[in-house]
């Protein structure tokens, strides 16, 4: 495609078709959107954030990565869709437009893309990181349990062959440790929300406690408002509550760590299902997952904009 | 080039906790082999897992014999990959 608009929305992309994308949004968008490269990969691919913002200095922000865990590919396909609808929607919607020119958005499509390049190439079915474990012939890290949360606790694997493989340390892998970095840079983050696939869910911390965190009761509130929203466009049912209640324990998992940053609105997706192919969703099902999606993102996006903290 | 040929999905509901305490060790039954896609939430939630062909037989024996029901989520693994692939390439020529 030579631009945006033709790019083709319903379909799956290779990695070096996602970095030609993120370059033309910045080259056709050059005052709204911009590219920083907070890091690269184990194997030196860069890690892009599209940054989408009107203007002012370190403004309150709104992060949203997806595809952390590479075979997800439902979740880097519908972040293409969102970078799209930021820049076509801003100056026409009104609360997207305040949102906006208010604060920053930061939108990470490929989060893990030696992974995502390794599903493209040799094993579609791979969802870690591709650093080598020293000793162990198993590669890559579950970079979902690689934060400094509850790091090791029961909830991930010691096991190096294990799909949930803590890592040797938090914050091992650099895909992980860029975020960690930008995040902490930036201080003015108040929204974060991870994408994955597939099981209809919406999660707040914590994962590796039990114990509730002190704004539970305005996450769970805000966090049904998004799924009924999201549900009101094509009927997709999501679960929600706090990681540990809902799904597992799980420990070292991202939104666990923003949270203890201080970003209150921390917030982890588990994307549609159609019930016959799990992470394997036909091409078909991007656009409506992204667009049931865009209406949770922009309920979470409005509440913060409305309820500075 | 890893493939799947004859790899497939089962998606495993459990009834009670005793079936819950089951299926959330096994990922830790090596011989299996399994690759947990969808892990154990909670009692009557589907668990998925891809199970390949030579340890089919004997994990479905595994969850006969512990009572333990099943649907085949997907078929043949590789089947869908390949059409996914073929999507790509289509959408990619219609393009040029």
């Amino acid at each position: 495609p030579r631009n945006t608009d033709s790019f083709d929305y319903a379909n799956y992309h290779t990695l070096s078709e996602i970095y030609s994308f993120q370059d033309m949004l910045v080259a056709e968008n050059p005052n709204l959107v911009s590219k920083i490269v907070i890091g690269q990969s184990y194997e030196g691919r860069p890690l892009n954030v599209l940054k989408f913002s009107t203007g002012g200095s370190n403004r309150p922000a709104i992060w949203i990565d997806t595809g952390i865990h590479s075979r997800e590919w439902v979740t880097q396909a519908s972040g293409l869709w969102f970078a799209k609808k930021i820049v076509t929607d801003y100056g026409k919607d009104s609360a997207l437009t305040a949102i906006l020119n208010n604060m920053d958005i930061f939108l990470e499509i490929a989060t893990n893309p030696d992974g995502y390049y390794f599903t493209h190439t040799s094993n579609r079915m791979w969802r870690k990181t591709r650093k080598p474990n020293p000793g162990n012939s198993c590669y890559g890290v579950d970079p979902n349990r690689n934060w400094d949360a509850g790091f090791g606790l029961p909830g991930a694997s010691t096991n190096p062959c294990s799909e949930t493989y803590h890592g040797p340390s938090a914050h091992s892998e650099s895909e992980v440790k860029s975020i960690v970095d930008f995040v902490k840079s930036h201080g003015n983050i108040k929204t974060f929300i991870s994408i994955h696939s597939y099981s209809q869910m919406l999660l707040y911390p914590c994962g590796y406690t039990t114990t509730p965190v002190k704004d539970q009761a305005e996450l769970h509130s805000l966090a049904e408002k998004a799924i009924t929203d999201l549900a009101s466009l094509y009927g997709t049912r999501y679960r929600y509550g706090s990681i540990i209640n809902v799904i597992y324990q799980a420990s070292g998992s991202t939104v666990d760590w923003t949270y203890e940053q201080g970003i209150k609105y921390s917030y982890t997706f588990e994307l549609r299902d159609t019930g016959s192919y799990g992470f394997l969703l036909p091409a078909k099902q991007i656009i409506p997952t992204a667009e049931e999606t865009w209406l949770a993102l922009m309920a979470l996006m409005d509440h913060t904009y409305k309820n500075p903290y | 080039k890893e493939t799947f040929e004859g790899h497939q999905v089962l998606r495993i509901v459990p009834k009670n906790e005793l079936q819950l305490a089951l299926l959330k060790n096994l990922e830790e039954i090596v011989e299996f082999e399994l690759d947990v896609w969808m892990g154990v939430t909670g009692v009557s939630y589907p668990v998925d897992v891809r199970v390949p062909p030579h340890t089919l037989e004997t994990f479905k024996s595994y969850l006969d014999s512990h009572d333990l029901e099943y649907s085949t989520m997907i078929e043949d693994v590789q089947a869908i990959l390949d059409m996914e692939r073929e999507q790509m390439k289509s959408a990619a020529r219609l393009v040029q």
